[in-house]
């Protein structure tokens, strides 16, 4: 029988008052929990259909009430972030200890169904923070659910005996339930997010054993708040509840960066194509990442041969898709024919500026006039399709790219038919894109870091246009003066520019185009010895 | 859902449905700046459950007494001689509470020290013959469990001479 | 130019993993951190 709101509420009520008490029973009451939990089950509540959904809508209405209510007797309005209303969270623990309860009591006779409940739970609580959000607008709270997650964290993350081996399970729950919640989807919710999503009882758990499983889920979660600050971090000037989010994702890189660098490392393609190019900081940490086996050579050590690095023709691990932009964009197909044919004259080369531009509209939203994913994708497959070549090429003794193979072997394919195109074709804005795609591939030393750095060396060489130069030079710079850390690839590229007398770097006007430029470039060529 | 990130107009997974423009996710975003999570939203209480409680008649204390979380009351069992030997039994059998802690910072403000590989706690019994950088070798009190004979059964404090400190094993 | 992220409160050189006393994304302070004393089993 379909039971009505007012009823069902009383009875959930009542059915949360009595596992109250059972909670508050001295010492612990594992027999009393189980049979609670029983009782629940027998009673049709836990079937995880339509009646389950309404059960725990409900608990979880009465639990956030409780914990708002106790915020109203404290008064006066905020001054600063750091001062808070105290609340009870009483409820709230006492509704997680429940769900943990089932989780962990649940008949196992019922096998599948124990866990089959946690998501319909957290899919519950969702829609729940969602509805809430979108009503209260800015008074919504996001502290009474930012505790609820936290408890089940802790609570699930416990190690239970229970849920040891379908622990990354519980962790896939929470990852799809925070990727719902994501702060493009509940920006009121963003703080408590990002500090749940990098919790200590959940992050490391995600990016550590099951065989890297759960580094997708990782990848997508750090996208959502990388896509939510985007739009903001356009500007230089951030506002302070956005630079306050800004600090706290840098902090969660550095962890990643620290602890987890090959994460960083694999999924460095997709960060580039939603962290804006003028964030250079933030980016910069995630190509700074390399293998916590690999050791750098000093970038300053004279003479140094990165062509003999016995990592330098290793190709880099990427789990990012490369080519699924340009086959979004019907690209690809054009491309591989071309890059096969290499057809003279073939207006592949020719409409190749045109396909790069965003539509109008989608131009103002995405505050650049050029689809930047895409451009990064051509960049990246092009030059993985060219070192391809040039692998095959070379007998497999002689494995390392420029040791044996003569620089002009570089040269031979489309790939440099296809970056001078763009470089002499694109305008300033497009050209600028399409040189930091080449410049994010600049990292620790692999075939992909040498061949891009050779490419912006060889561009920077044969242009015979100072602009050109210039452009390929601020690239390279503007990475080098902000804060550290500074990728390996991007200083042992510069430092080949400026040292080189074959480039003829400190002839080029620009060097001088003002004194505090003139000092600049000394002094970041003195910091890179 | 788990590949590309798809164009760069602000997200592409997220776009179906709940998009936010910049203006209404900023006006939110401020409203939440102010009721940011606090420290103490993340800490919970630490209730101690005792893996095998001693079964005592209801007239006695069912729960613990809340001085055992009280750095007070462990400074002063450091402070009396006699009790370190409670400072040990809270550190071996009260694990994973608050007092575990309270009572291996008082072991070590008296300058035992936990070795790692033996889990045990070892005092300098004099001044060491050697230390290098890797080690130090001695003679050292240690507090032990001994089982020697049934009479004797219990923890006591022994001498171990010619003791390598390894201190990478040092906790 | 960015900033000094040494200055978020992380000790980046640190030969222990920071997210075991990674507090939280807001403060520079590293988590108090649960106490983990390994014990052998004669102890339990």
């Amino acid at each position: 029988v379909e039971p009505d709101a007012a009823c069902f509420r009383d009875q959930v009520s009542m059915l949360f008052a009595e596992w109250y008490r059972i909670c508050e029973l001295p010492g612990t009451n594992d027999a009393a929990c189980a049979h609670y939990i029983l009782q629940l089950q027998q009673s049709g509540l836990l079937k995880g259909d339509d009646i389950s959904d309404r059960f725990f809508r409900c608990l979880t209405e009465l639990s956030v009430s409780h914990c708002l209510s106790s915020e109203v007797i404290s008064s006066g309005p905020l001054q600063s972030p750091q001062q808070v209303h105290p609340l009870s969270f009483l409820a709230i623990d006492i509704y997680a200890k429940l769900v943990f309860s089932i989780l962990k009591f649940y008949p196992v006779d019922q096998g599948s169904s124990k866990l089959s409940l946690l998501p319909k739970v957290l899919a519950v609580s969702v829609r729940f923070i969602q509805k809430d959000a979108e009503e209260r607008k800015v008074s919504f709270n996001a502290r009474p659910y930012f505790r609820l997650f936290i408890n089940w964290l802790l609570d699930l993350g416990s190690m239970d005996p229970v849920f040891d081996g379908a622990n990354f399970q519980v962790l896939i729950a929470f990852a799809n339930a925070f990727h719902a919640l994501q702060p493009l989807k509940v920006p009121g919710f963003s703080y408590a997010w990002l500090e749940l999503v990098s919790h200590r009882s959940f992050m490391p758990k995600l990016l550590t054993g099951n065989a890297q499983k759960g580094w997708p889920y990782m990848q997508r979660l750090l996208v959502d708040v990388f896509q939510f600050l985007e739009p903001f971090l356009r500007n230089a000037e951030l506002e302070e509840p956005v630079h306050f989010l800004y600090k706290g994702t840098l902090r969660v890189l550095l962890v990643l960066l620290h602890d987890y660098p090959e994460f960083l490392c694999d999924y460095h393609f997709s960060f580039c194509d939603v962290i804006p190019p003028s964030c250079i900081q933030m980016r910069n940490i995630i190509l700074s990442a390399f293998p916590r086996n690999m050791r750098l050579p000093d970038p300053s050590t004279p003479n140094l041969k990165i062509d003999l690095l016995a990592e330098i023709s290793q190709p880099p691990r990427i789990l990012s898709e490369v080519d699924a932009a340009l086959k979004a964009k019907l690209i690809k197909g054009d491309l591989d024919e071309y890059q096969k044919t290499r057809q003279q004259g073939s207006s592949f080369l020719t409409e190749l500026k045109q396909k790069l531009l965003l539509p109008p509209g989608d131009a103002a939203r995405a505050g650049t006039r050029y689809n930047v994913p895409l451009i990064n994708s051509l960049v990246l497959y092009v030059g993985m399709q060219a070192i391809q070549q040039l692998q095959a090429r070379t007998p497999p003794h002689a494995q390392s790219m420029a040791s044996s193979v003569p620089l002009a072997a570089f040269l031979v394919g489309t790939a440099l038919d296809i970056f001078q195109t763009l470089i002499m074709d694109l305008d300033t804005e497009g050209r600028y894109l399409f040189l930091n795609a080449v410049a994010n591939q600049l990292r620790y030393p692999n075939n992909h870091t040498h061949y891009f750095s050779f490419i912006l060396l060889y561009l920077f060489a044969e242009s015979n246009q100072e602009i050109i130069q210039e452009q390929i030079t601020r690239v390279l710079f503007e990475r080098l003066i902000v804060n550290r850390p500074h990728p390996w690839g991007l200083l042992v590229t510069f430092i080949e520019l400026i040292k080189n007398p074959s480039y003829n770097f400190w002839s080029r006007s620009f060097t001088r185009c003002a004194p505090e430029i003139e000092k600049l470039f000394e002094s970041v060529s003195r910091s890179c010895g | 859902d788990l590949g590309t990130i798809g164009d760069n107009l602000g997200g592409s997974s997220a776009n179906s449905g709940g998009m936010r423009d910049q203006s209404y996710s900023m006006q939110m975003l401020e409203a939440a700046y102010y009721k940011l999570p606090h420290p103490k939203d993340s800490e919970r209480a630490k209730s101690y459950i005792p893996r095998h409680p001693a079964v005592t008649p209801p007239s006695y204390p069912q729960g613990q007494a809340p001085i055992v979380n009280n750095p007070a009351f462990w400074e002063r069992l450091g402070a009396d001689n006699y009790g370190t030997d409670t400072l040990f039994f809270a550190f071996y059998y009260q694990q994973n509470t608050y007092q575990q802690y309270l009572a291996a910072k008082e072991l070590k403000k008296q300058s035992w020290r936990y070795h790692r590989k033996y889990s045990t706690w070892f005092q300098r019994h004099e001044e060491p013959k050697v230390t290098t950088d890797e080690y130090e070798q001695g003679s050292y009190i240690y507090f032990d469990f001994h089982t020697s004979d049934e009479m004797q059964r219990g923890w006591c404090q022994r001498i171990k001479p010619d003791f390598m400190f390894e201190y990478n094993y040092l906790e | 130019l960015g900033i000094d992220l040494t200055t978020l409160g992380l000790n980046l050189n640190s030969a222990e993993n920071l997210h075991k006393t990674f507090g939280s994304p807001w403060s520079d302070e590293p988590a108090k951190g649960d106490p983990e004393f390994s014990l052998p089993q004669c102890y339990n």
